[in-house]
């Protein structure tokens, strides 16, 4: 593990009470290498560890710890402030209903984790919608209205228009039914792809959403950070989801994702079944990402 | 930028080093080649790049990259973790079978996930070719098992299995896996052809995928999708040095046309750009 080696990184410098910055530079070799292995970006690995040094020369090695304890929990700290919180609430809109947009890369998991949404917000008492507005993927549609129907939540289809006409008419549907939640599932699309970007901006206009979630998945490597740049740059986000999570992936995509949106992770996906979402734990995460 | 002719001092070989992980090479395979290329001492950055490429090149695979197509039936069991382009790409392959007049059978043995069966079969008219499902739930080595037969007894020369993404670290899924393999294996004597297709904006993590898949129902080549994307998928190099796998085709695209053979190469001048 990482604090094993840094112990003996440490044991090899002459450390005593207050960390060098030779002690600090050796050691952030070793970390570097630790986060580039759970997948966060080169770039964003570079200012983390900046910021991790100015903490870390001359701080004070605490009593209880040894010097790679001391820096260990820098790092882990500085992985957590970036993580950013717990308990990101959803956004309790003037009017109802709560419109959400959930976007992102190819199998990411939008339409499975569209359908968690849903299942989560009823069981809390909310009357959700989902609408499926991904025309593109061969039986895309038929994906959401089978989880619709083993969840008990209406899907709201229409294959005679496109996207942003079909949401217009979801959001009318809504409201005639007095449904409180929209949950709009939309097309995988390459960021990069400036035709379909273009039209996401057009069902986010149409849409009007309350939320903006892009969901990611845990494994995503350094191109992490221009995935969120590109979806953050067409429709501004409000959350990030990382989905399969249950898997053995570190998620550094995490902290990429996180340094360059600003965005709170929301939810995490951990599992294929309705009721796999939960709740983000930025302490959890940020070990999982050390290692 | 890698061709800037400046001296190649510590701080040119760095940003090699970086512009590598940034490909998703991995810290310790990009440490590796960029300290190979060095130590050939390159007169000039044009030459270190050209190093570099040949450095690259050489770490990956020498198995044969066209399909094995073995059996008559011939069979091909495609394999991965979950979202990774799986069924399109099975599309992709029939397509190029049908046009070199190949008589290519469907096995939709994804009975797991919600309109897996429908996907396929969407794509299969769309192809022109034919799908076998099963049940909603049911044992997917049975729908294995059930084409596999029916390819057998009404003359298709090629059979193409489709499964459930599962994550590797499920054992129970991974088991599950192997008992489709099993019952293939027993009834085709062999599998021509394993495909693992890794999706290419994953990162480190495809090691640990092609490794698991390979231990539970070895695998023979490497589809890597999703390159049409800004990933550039480095992490195919360390799949390919380290398991000696060899990647057989590229994902570009959701078009039905949108799968061409793997060229190392031409692969390695894109991850260099
Ligand atoms: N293990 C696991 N699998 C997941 C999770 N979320 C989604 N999946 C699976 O990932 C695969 C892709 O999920 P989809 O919901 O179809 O992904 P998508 O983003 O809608 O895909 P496109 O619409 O094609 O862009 C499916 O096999 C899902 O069951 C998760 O949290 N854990
Ligand atoms: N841009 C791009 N998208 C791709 C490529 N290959 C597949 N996709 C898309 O990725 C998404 C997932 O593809 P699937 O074929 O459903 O993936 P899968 O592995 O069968 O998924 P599961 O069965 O749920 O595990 C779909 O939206 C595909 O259109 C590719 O090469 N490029
Ligand atoms: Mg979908
Ligand atoms: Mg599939």
């Amino acid at each position: 593990a990482l604090s094993d080696q840094l112990n003996d990184t440490f044991a090899r410098l002459r450390s005593k009470g207050r960390l060098s910055e030779t002690d600090v530079d050796a050691a952030l070799r070793e970390v570097r290498i630790a986060l580039l292995e759970a997948d966060v970006n080169v770039s964003v690995v570079k200012s983390m560890l900046a910021r991790v040094k100015e903490r870390a020369v001359g701080a004070e090695v605490m009593k209880s710890l040894t010097p790679a304890q001391q820096l260990i929990k820098i790092v882990h700290e500085e992985l957590i402030v970036t993580l950013g919180e717990d308990e990101a609430p959803l956004a309790r809109p003037a009017a109802p209903p709560l419109v959400i947009l959930i976007a992102g890369l190819q199998g990411s998991g939008k339409t499975t984790t569209a359908a968690k949404l849903a299942r989560h917000l009823k069981s809390k008492g909310r009357r959700p919608m989902l609408v499926a507005a991904d025309l593109q993927r061969p039986a895309a549609i038929d994906q959401l209205e089978k989880l619709g129907v083993r969840i008990g939540v209406p899907v709201y289809t229409d294959r005679g228009v496109k996207a942003p006409k079909l949401v217009k008419g979801a959001l009318k549907a809504a409201r005639s039914d007095s449904l409180n939640v929209v949950i709009i599932d939309t097309a995988g699309r390459l960021q990069i792809d400036e035709d379909l970007m273009k039209e996401l901006a057009a069902v986010h206009k149409a849409a009007d959403p309350d939320e903006v979630l892009l969901v990611l998945d845990a494994m995503t490597g350094q191109e992490a950070v221009n995935v969120a740049n590109g979806f953050l740059d067409y429709i501004d986000l409000t959350g990030l989801i990382l989905t399969k999570l249950d898997g053995d992936a570190r998620g550094g995509a995490a902290i990429s994702a996180r340094e360059v949106t600003g965005r709170p992770i929301k939810f995490v996906g951990v599992g294929e079944g309705i009721d796999d979402l939960d709740a983000f734990y930025p302490e959890r995460m940020a070990s999982r990402i050390l290692g | 930028s890698l061709m800037g002719s400046g001296r190649l001092d510590d701080s040119f070989w760095d940003d090699l080093e970086e512009t590598l992980i940034a490909a998703d090479v991995g810290v310790t395979t990009a440490a590796a080649v960029t300290e190979e290329t060095r130590s050939r001492r390159p007169q000039d950055g044009a030459a270190a790049r050209a190093a570099l490429e040949v450095a690259l090149v050489g770490a990956m695979s020498d198995e044969d990259r066209s399909l094995r197509l073995i059996g008559n039936p011939a069979v091909v069991l495609v394999v991965g973790v979950n979202g990774t382009g799986k069924t399109t790409s099975i599309a992709k392959l029939a397509a190029r079978m049908r046009a070199d007049q190949r008589r290519v059978i469907l096995a939709a043995a994804d009975t797991f996930r919600a309109a897996a069966d429908d996907q396929l079969r969407v794509w299969a008219d769309r192809v022109g070719v034919e799908v076998v499902t099963g049940e909603s739930g049911s044992d997917p080595a049975a729908v294995a098992y059930e084409t596999y037969q029916r390819a057998a007894a009404e003359g298709y020369d090629t059979v193409i299995v489709d499964t459930a993404g599962r994550l590797q670290s499920k054992s129970n899924l991974m088991d599950e896996l192997g008992k489709v393999a099993r019952v293939l294996r027993r009834e085709a004597g062999e599998i021509g052809e394993v495909l693992l297709v890794l999706d290419g904006t994953t990162g480190q993590n495809s090691i640990g995928q092609a490794r698991s898949f390979a231990e539970a129902v070895g695998v023979t080549g490497i589809v890597m999708t999703k390159l049409d994307g800004t990933a550039r998928g480095g992490i195919a190099v360390a799949v390919e040095h380290d398991l000696g796998i060899p990647v057989k085709f590229i994902g570009v695209g959701e078009g039905v046309d949108d799968l061409i053979p793997f060229d190392p190469t031409e692969f390695v001048e894109a991850l260099l750009e």
